[in-house]
């Protein structure tokens, strides 16, 4: 969704 | 990826390997703090939400199943399997001293006020002191085993090479991820102590050491 980080670290 | 975050996810994997392949082979879990193992498992289940969400790679997704797995698996093994070995007497951390300012944090310093965030930064959040309770146990008997000693080691090792692969992420990419980074360098901090011990007690060759 906008504005939230894809967070792509483990 | 860079070979920087790659070393630190495989470290983070051999010290997770290195605990569940310790209790299995020696059938027993003394010495382990079981509360930290949760606490671990808590981490990954509230962190990989994100695995029905998005999809980032195929790396990422396995290396997610893995360590929720493998989690998993520790904690069954301490609480079911080997249940007589473990050490419940030192074990005796209070948890929701974590748990209550980590509940807190994750609800005001958030990237974003949705559940799914909230989680994730509580997961962050939690997993930087998530071995307190290990750290305490051994502050408590006195000692560990070699082999709990490499665990921590592989453990801090994940950490350390993390916040290289940050800084390297910061000058190629611009990558700055605040909330993980400061709670990464804390969480970090930790380990200094037992790094020091570990590289002059253990590594020349005593097996077993003590925390002050």
């Amino acid at each position: 969704a906008d504005g939230e980080p894809l967070h792509d670290e483990l | 990826m860079n070979i920087f975050r790659l070393a630190g996810d495989m470290s983070h994997l051999v010290a997770i390997l290195i605990l569940l392949l310790k209790i299995w082979r020696s059938r027993s879990c003394a010495g382990i703090s079981g509360k930290s193992q949760v606490l671990f498992a808590l981490v990954f289940t509230t962190r990989y939400l994100d695995l029905f969400t998005s999809f980032i790679s195929a790396y990422n997704t396995v290396m997610k199943v893995v360590f929720l797995a493998l989690s998993y698996a520790t904690v069954y093994l301490i609480y079911m399997r080997f249940r007589n070995s473990y050490d419940s007497e030192n074990d005796t951390f209070r948890v929701e001293f974590l748990l209550v300012p980590v509940i807190g944090l994750s609800f005001l310093e958030n990237y974003s006020f949705t559940p799914m965030e909230i989680l994730w930064t509580f997961s962050i959040f939690l997993e930087s002191v998530a071995i307190m309770p290990q750290l305490f146990m051994i502050t408590k008997t006195g000692e560990a085993e070699s082999i709990t000693n490499h665990y921590l080691f592989f453990l801090g090792l994940y950490r350390a090479l993390y916040i290289v692969n940050w800084v390297w992420r910061y000058h190629t990419e611009g990558f700055f991820d605040q909330i993980a980074v400061v709670s990464g360098v804390v969480q970090t901090i930790f380990y200094c102590d037992f790094f020091y011990l570990y590289v002059t007690r253990v590594l020349r060759g005593r097996g077993k050491m003590s925390l002050p």
